[in-house]
């Protein structure tokens, strides 16, 4: 599903590069539980955002079903990000203006899905993540682990057949991130979804299938921990 | 230094009222090493905001050193915020167009302390958080975890007597957590500095010396966890 091939990524402060990523090869098969894990500032955010489309390596390829994702044209790259990918970010990124309802929907409204079935997916997904009190509230009047929480159920609303997660559980209690996990589990043994995590926390990794574990933008070991 | 007398907090949120607290009364000593802990929503955030005179109680009073906030002026609160108390937020706040050496200096600007003597210290703190190469990044130059360093950072560069922290490790390793642990742990040990904080984390709650559970907006349980 995912292959990445020699990918680097740096940034330019100044007169100074920073070399974030420095030449990670990796391959993502359909089915896959992947834990990225690392010290903070290791370059997990950035690998993230490559695999997910939202940023382009420096050097290297990122394939996506075998195309080379910087080679595609803008709008089949938004495709990809719209219909085949769901992404939570580190931090969130929902819309202060929507509340916690319209925010799930919006992609669901991108895709033009018709309403009726829109409301059906968006109240499951609101129910799943056991927020069906707060559907009217904006992200300000929520709690941080609240808006994590929204993030999920936003990536998770049109079915993708990849999920990538930036840290998704730190800011929930172990019961609830635990029954967040166990949804993803579940969509990954029943519906074949791939997931590429990051995290810092120990039980989150207990769910994957391999770890990953990145220094210094460079992938240290790869760890195959699924159980039999 | 803390008390809490009967505290309510309140939000309107259309014609519904969300009771975030629900009567929480509460005493902190000096040197004191409290953890406040419970399921995502249940209150924390709004409790330590009332605690570090960022938001007003609906009902009941939160004293400091014996003054009851609500009843400071505007002045002798911002004096509070400024010079005694530190404050490490849940989504760290920062200065998006300072970069991390100004944003760290931002309260020693505010209190009037020589260019030299802000120097010094914030290159303390600076090396301390473990940030010394990132000096001149700006915060979306930064990594989530290196953000929330910043954030602690910011919340240390005052000397506060009291320290209010909400979830200050969500986004960091845990060998990072422990580095920016032991260091509070050292400044309540040494100087008496009163740290408060809120996590999810069991790592963290070891190092409390009492762990207050918060549950739907009131005290389920306080334990003394202190070792002789
Ligand atoms: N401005 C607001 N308007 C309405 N409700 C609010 C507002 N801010 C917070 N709330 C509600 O108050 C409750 C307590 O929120 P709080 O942020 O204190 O929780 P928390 O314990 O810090 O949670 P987390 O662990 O997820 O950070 C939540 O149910 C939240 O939805
Ligand atoms: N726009 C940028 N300009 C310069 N350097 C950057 C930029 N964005 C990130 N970096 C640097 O790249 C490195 C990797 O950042 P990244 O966000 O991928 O780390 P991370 O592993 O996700 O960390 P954390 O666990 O703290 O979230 C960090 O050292 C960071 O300072
Ligand atoms: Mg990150
Ligand atoms: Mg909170």
């Amino acid at each position: 599903l995912i292959a990445l091939d020699n990918v680097q990524k740096d940034y330019a402060l100044g007169k100074t590069v920073i070399h974030a990523i420095r030449g990670v090869t990796l391959e993502v098969k359909e089915g896959d539980f992947l834990s990225i894990v690392g010290p903070s500032g290791c370059g997990k955010t950035t690998l993230l955002n490559m695999i997910g489309c939202i940023d382009q390596p420096t050097d290297g390829r990122v394939m996506f079903e075998g195309k080379d994702l910087k080679r595609l044209s803008d709008n089949a790259q938004a495709e990809i990000r719209l219909t085949k990918i769901g992404f939570i970010f580190q931090s969130f990124n929902l819309i202060p203006v929507l509340n916690i309802f319209e925010n799930i929907e919006l992609p669901l409204v991108v895709a033009r899905v018709p309403r009726a079935k829109r409301r059906e997916r968006v109240a499951y997904l609101v129910r799943t993540v056991g927020l069906e009190e707060f559907s009217d509230h904006k992200p300000d009047e929520l709690s941080g682990g609240q808006r994590q929480r929204v993030a999920i159920a936003r990536a998770l609303v049109n079915s993708p057949d990849l999920v990538i997660a930036d840290e998704p559980t730190a800011n929930l209690d172990s019961a609830t991130g635990d029954a967040v996990l166990s949804v993803m589990e579940r969509l990954n043994r029943e519906e074949k979804v791939t997931f590429i995590f990051s995290t810092h926390n120990p039980e989150v990794m207990r769910f994957a299938h391999r770890i990953v574990t990145l220094r210094d933008g460079a992938i240290a070991s790869i760890e195959n921990t699924e159980r039999a």
